[in-house]
């Protein structure tokens, strides 16, 4: 038996616009840590990590491990119908092939249940190893959107470099060139505007914009981002769910051949 | 020529 109850429903509604055009299919595990997920991008180049940790929901019942294979576009569909300030429910009984997402409207006049069919899913969990990272960049996640919008209408990939002078981003494409750097600044009014950049030793490396573009649909998340890079280590691109967890996308970077 | 590398040549099953 699973119930969790998430009084914030839309965080899940935004988790699920973060990755369902990065990954089709997924397991959601359950166990007594939180809710979780990890999956690939069809074509391996991609991953993401969500942790939702048990402690952020207002009621978190899993008597034993459960993995729920889900269609993510699927159940974005259904989680579409929850309100925004709606409470969502998940539940599921053991050995069931399906989940149910329940919405109740904040005054409580409104209830509805939304039963997902389950599917079986054949995916490998990852084993990600902790690093050193030789630069961690943290910055407004908005920012860090509009980077990445604007350098892909450019070029289709980005080399993301970090110097003692700041973290630069820059692209090539068939009509020219673009460079944005951005340098560490501190002296902001709110903490979720600043740029810290704590690097190591300078890196430089290339990623595919298509999927940088895509991690940044996890914007509404979280007011800061967080990037890690180390030469011959895919990035990380982390956004913090506020006192719950984070969804953290990894991306392999592009050698030169 | 930039060539695209993949996830699992780096993350390990397990």
């Amino acid at each position: 038996m699973l119930e969790l109850r998430l009084v914030q429903g839309s965080l899940l509604k935004k988790v699920l616009e973060a990755i369902k055009d990065l990954v089709n299919d997924a397991n959601f595990d359950c166990s007594a840590t939180g809710f979780s997920l990890q999956a690939m991008d069809s074509s391996h180049v991609a991953l993401v990590a969500l942790l939702l940790r048990s402690e952020g929901f207002e009621h978190y019942r899993c008597d034993r491990n459960l993995s729920m294979g889900m269609n993510l576009n699927n159940m974005s569909k259904m989680l579409k119908c929850a309100g925004n300030d709606d409470i969502i429910t998940i539940k599921a009984d053991d050995g069931s092939d399906t989940v149910t997402f329940m919405f109740e409207s904040p005054n409580q006049d409104k209830i509805a249940d939304f039963e997902m069919k389950l599917m079986d899913i054949d995916s490998e969990h990852l084993g990600i190893p902790e690093a050193e990272y030789q630069a961690i960049v943290r910055m407004p996640s908005s920012e860090f959107a509009r980077i990445c919008k604007d350098l892909s209408s450019i070029g289709d990939t980005v080399v993301i470099s970090v110097t003692k002078e700041g973290v630069k981003f820059s692209t090539r494409g068939d009509i020219g060139t673009a460079n944005v750097v951005c340098r560490q600044n501190t002296t902001v009014d709110k903490p979720e505007e600043a740029t810290v950049i704590e690097m190591q030793e300078p890196v430089s490396l290339t990623f595919a914009l298509r999927y940088m573009n895509s991690f940044t649909k996890a914007t509404p998340l979280s007011g800061t981002v967080t990037i890690s890079l180390s030469s011959d280590l895919p990035i990380v691109v982390e956004y913090k769910i506020a006192e719950m967890g984070y969804i953290r996308f990894y991306l392999a970077p592009k050698i030169e051949d | 020529v930039s060539q695209q590398r993949q996830i699992t040549s780096f993350f390990s099953p397990g």
